[in-house]
């Protein structure tokens, strides 16, 4: 039997939000540590790994193993039914081959189940190694969101360089050239618009701006986000999810030929 | 022109 309660629909809706434009399906697979997902979009391009504990649901249960391949589209279809404030619980039995959606409205009058069919997903399961990088950034979300969508107008690429001065976005094409260059903030007052640079070394790093946009669709669940970059390797954008866990994207840079 | 790679290149199959 697997049994998970979340008080709110409006964090799962976002969750879905943050995957579904990169990924058409996935496997969720449950532990009685929680429930993770790792997939690849469709062109191999990045990596989706998102992790939500045991103890950050309201109420969790998870008898056995349990992977459950969705097809996103279908989630999303059925979670557009739940209001932001109902509560979801997501069930399954052992070795089922559906899983069941129940809303619940605040006052309990109203109570909704949709049942989905699951999926036998075939996908390779990567090992990613701890690594240490050289430069990682942390940053209002939303700043992110802004930059990635401003510079994607110029270029299909985006550069990141990163030193102990700051870190500046860049992007080059046809209309001419964009530079976004952000320093290390001191003394604000918010700690969620805070600028913070981890330096070992200097990077400079070549990206495809759709996915880093695709990425930026999980703003909504996080005011900040951590990028963190080494050369030559995948970048990767976190963005923690309050009490929960985390939605970490692994982005392959473009080389120089 | 900056090549694209693909993200199974870093990562090895579990």
């Amino acid at each position: 039997m697997f049994e998970a309660r979340l008080n709110n629909a409006t964090t799962l809706k976002k969750i879905l939000d943050a995957i579904k434009d990169l990924l058409n399906e996935g496997t969720f697979d449950c532990s009685d540590s929680g429930i993770q997902l790792q997939a690849m979009d469709n062109s191999h391009v990045s990596l989706v790994s998102l992790t939500l504990r045991s103890d950050g649901f309201d109420k969790f249960r998870c008898d056995r193993n349990l992977s459950m391949g969705m097809n996103l589209g279908s989630m999303a279809k059925i979670l557009k039914c739940a209001n932001n404030d109902d509560t979801v619980t997501i069930k399954a039995q052992d070795n089922a081959d559906t899983v069941t959606f129940m809303f619940e409205s605040q006052n309990q009058e109203k109570v909704s189940d949709y049942e989905m069919k699951l999926m036998n997903l075939d996908q390779e399961h990567l090992g990613i190694p701890e690594t240490d990088y050289s430069c990682v950034v942390r940053m209002p979300a939303m700043e992110f969101a802004r930059i990635c969508r401003d510079l994607a107008q110029f270029s299909e690429s985006v550069v990141i360089c990163c030193t102990k001065e700051g870190v500046k976005f860049s992007a080059s094409g046809d209309v001419g050239s964009a530079n976004v260059k952000l320093a290390q903030t001191f003394n604000v007052d918010k700690e969620e618009e805070a600028i913070v640079i981890e330096m070992q070394e200097p990077v400079v790093l070549t990206f495809a701006c759709r996915y880093l946009n695709a990425f930026t669709k999980a703003t909504p669940l996080s005011n900040q986000v951590q990028l963190s970059m080494s050369a030559d390797v995948p970048l990767v954008v976190e963005y923690r999810i309050a009490e929960l866990g985390h939605i970490r994207y692994y982005l392959a840079p473009k080389i120089e030929d | 022109t900056a090549k694209q790679t693909k993200i199974g290149s870093f990562f090895e199959k579990e």
